[in-house]
């Protein structure tokens, strides 16, 4: 039986899971054109 | 104090990366300053500069707040690491062993987290690291490391590269569930990335194939472990269905991987996963057309796959031990004392749990029993090839003769693994599958059990009737077998006692 | 170790609490194998592992980057977008190269619009479609400019107008003439 320590890590190993956006390729350098700005609302906002 | 030196360099790394893209030619003189001034020159001080740099990128993950960007760290040092790669000449340490030692810290500082915070210990960032250094590489080393001038520099990073993955491997193998469970799903995420498993799938000569069973044992093991009849942890049923579904990716992408590691990987698996067991069994071949198991017309005899020998990755005669002498002795010339030196050798010291189906401890070995029937199917099909097929297709051949020897001196537990592991190996179409089949038809069919014969019979409508009952894949092989048994006029299975006396079973037969 | 066994998997009704059927049976795999983008005919056996975003569905919400090559052919491309010799073209800096974007033709800039959001080359690409006499449509959120074969006529009142007009849609990712009751307030 699995000790209750070991559940309850597994437990939160489940909750922290990562997903398919902390698998993604990093983007550390960021153009000047890629970085964040305030365009209008009615924009799409998901690619 | 030296470390804050290493945190306020790393801290500098860090806003470097942000605002310049990372082949700016700033990047190269940060590292060859860090080399100038001592940085990274001793093996002392790279171990203290990595335990700065992971213990920043992990203690901002946890100051950040979610919703910006908390990986910032993680990625600059998982970039640093690629650079230090991939600029640097290594003299007195290999490139290897350079990596090794940065992961080794990291292991330890991560090792540590996970101890200390008990519960509050978060996978993320250490995940994210992994991550980003596999999403790194694999922009660095694109084109065969395009990016290097260097031809003969070059070459030593293309065949460093299969190193890179192993050393990665090692390391997964080392956090794996059963050894910090706090890790888990970060983990299954990471064997099956997809900067890792594809390429450790295809790296050239199977490069990779060795350390990916062992990874793909780890998680089966840690599953069975923990798979218990009644109640099985909702986080461990969670686990269960990432790893169906990367087996089913995998099964897509390379079957070939599966079609050669089926024997390890059963070893490991455990029995109540009937469907993820028929999964690995009924992977073919890429490019296999398989011939219609229904077809009454069918004779698998005719069919030309099965004069083809499947390569077994790991050959299970490694795995025989002290049993290989007698085993291949009696191959060679049956004798009644070295058959009954097998039968004896078959059981563990004691009873092990195991969740199976209708049984929950094991007392035999049954990985020595996977490991024989699967050796003996191999030896018998290296025969025909050498020989005659008649010389392995008749009841008289030592290789008939030995696992005939296994299921009349064995009691039931013996014989119903020996029909198990026969069953694990009627698959695609192949010498193996062929050979078995044959075996399986004629067990089923002989008069040489006197009153075990309706038990043995039993177990081997059992085997083939639980593997035909779960959800698809089946296969082929054992459809075939069942089939011509359904169809068999020696012996309707239909009048069987076994059958008759429970409804639903007859039922179930009638109807296939 | 015989057929009794297999009774509690196969009696659907007094579902024995001993085994999950999910792991045991199995489940039917169809919805799985669409989830990995495996298609059922084998012919169109697709790799799944090199996009495989996470083992679980309800972690695989976004697309992943998958490995990529940038072709040698994409680089070096002399005297695009003003770019000297062998030196590969940059698009890369507000100061220096915004006003390249009037270079762009208008999928290009369409790219960029849907392909960036809430960034500055979206900001950028909406002013020079603007400038192509494009109109951004802020509930259908797609592009529009008049046919120029028709002149549209105005709503008594003036609030909209009826007439033919070129739309690009994005998912389809082409330029489609419409039939279209425009109102000036959707549009900006």
């Amino acid at each position: 039986t699995m000790p209750a320590e070991m559940a309850a890590q597994l437990e939160s190993s489940l909750l922290n899971c990562p997903d398919s956006l902390d698998a993604d390729t990093p983007k550390l350098y960021q153009t000047p054109l890629s970085l964040p700005h305030p365009t209008s609302i009615f924009f799409p906002n998901e690619t | 104090t030296n470390q804050e030196k290493m945190f306020l360099v790393f801290t500098e790394w860090v806003k470097l990366l942000q605002r310049v893209p990372d082949d700016d030619v700033k990047v190269t003189v940060f590292i060859r300053q860090m080399m100038d001034k001592g940085v990274i020159k001793s093996t002392e001080n790279v171990i203290q500069f990595t335990k700065a740099a992971i213990e920043l990128s992990v203690g901002s993950f946890k100051e950040s707040d979610p919703a910006s960007e908390v990986f910032i760290a993680a990625d600059a040092f998982s970039k640093l690491i690629v650079k230090l790669l991939v600029v640097q000449v290594f003299t007195s340490l290999s490139r290897s062993e350079y990596l090794k030692l940065m992961l080794s810290v990291i292991t330890i500082v991560f090792s540590e987290d996970q101890g200390m915070t008990g519960n509050s210990f978060n996978e993320r960032p250490y995940f994210r690291l992994i991550s980003s250094l596999l999403c790194q590489w694999e922009e660095a080393s694109a084109h065969n490391f395009i990016k290097v001038q260097d031809q003969s520099y070059r070459n030593e990073l293309i065949d460093f590269s299969p190193e890179f993955y192993n050393i990665i491997a090692s390391f997964l193998h080392a956090f794996q569930p059963i050894a910090y469970p706090g890790f888990s799903f970060a983990w299954i995420t990471l064997i099956s990335h997809r900067m890792f498993l594809p390429k450790m799938l295809r790296l050239p000569g199977k490069a990779g194939w060795s350390k990916l069973v062992l990874l793909f044992t780890d998680l089966l093991k840690f599953m069975a472990q923990y798979t218990k009849k009644s109640d099985v942890p909702d986080a461990v049923s969670v686990v269960y269905k990432g790893a169906l579904r990367v087996f089913l990716a995998v099964a897509n992408d390379a079957p070939g991987f599966l079609v050669e590691n089926h024997y390890e990987l059963l070893n490991n698996l455990p029995p109540v996963y009937m469907q993820l067991r028929n999964v690995i069994l009924s992977a073919i071949p890429k490019n296999m057309v398989l011939p219609n198991p229904y077809d009454a017309e069918l004779r698998i005899s005719d069919v030309e796959a099965c004069q083809h020998v499947p390569n077994v990755y790991y050959d299970p005669v490694q795995d025989l031990k002290s049993l290989k002498k007698p085993v291949d002795n009696y191959l060679r010339i049956p004798s009644a004392s070295l058959s009954r030196m097998v039968s004896t050798s078959l059981f563990k010291p004691g009873y092990e749990k195991d969740t199976g189906i209708g049984y929950d401890s094991v007392s035999v070995d049954t990985k020595l029993i996977n490991a024989i029937v699967l050796h003996v199917g191999i030896e018998a099909a290296l025969e025909k090839d050498k020989t005659t097929a008649t010389a392995i297709f008749n009841t008289k051949s030592s290789y008939y003769t030995l696992l005939t020897s296994m299921l009349s001196d064995g009691n039931t537990e013996v014989r119903f693994h020996v029909v198990q592991a026969i069953a694990n190996q009627l698959r695609f179409p192949n010498a193996h599958t062929h050979w078995f089949n044959y075996v399986l038809k004629n067990f089923f069919i002989s008069e040489d059990w006197g009153q075990d014969t309706a038990e043995i019979q039993e177990i081997i409508v059992r085997t083939l009737l639980e593997r035909v009952v779960t959800n698809k894949p089946h296969c082929w092989g054992i459809v075939v077998t069942f089939t011509e048994l359904l169809r068999s006029s020696e012996c309707s299975i239909m009048t069987l006692p076994f059958v008759k006396d429970i409804p639903e079973i007859e039922h179930i037969i009638k109807h296939l | 170790y015989g057929l009794k066994a297999l009774l509690p998997l196969i009696r659907r009704e007094d579902q024995s609490p001993d085994y999950d059927p999910s792991m045991t049976l199995g489940i039917d795999l169809t919805p799985v194998l669409q989830s990995l983008g495996i298609s059922s005919n084998a012919n169109g056996r697709q790799r799944v592992l090199d996009t495989f975003p996470s083992p679980w569905v309800e972690t695989s919400r976004s697309e992943v980057e998958p490995r990529f090559f940038v072709p040698e052919s994409f680089t070096k491309i002399p005297s695009v977008l003003q770019s000297s010799g062998s030196k590969n073209p940059v698009f890369n800096s507000v100061q220096q190269d915004h006003a390249k974007i009037s270079l762009f033709q208008d999928e290009t800039l369409f790219y960029l619009f849907y392909k960036h959001p809430g960034s500055v080359v979206q900001e950028l690409t909406y002013l020079e479609l603007r400038k192509r006499n494009w109109r951004y449509h802020k509930t259908l959120k797609v592009w529009l400019t008049k046919d120029p074969m028709m002149e549209p006529v105005v709503a008594p009142g003036g609030a909209s107008e009826r007439g033919s007009y070129v739309f690009f849609d994005p998912q389809r990712w082409e330029k489609c003439q419409r039939d279209f009751v425009l109102f000036y307030n959707a549009i900006m």
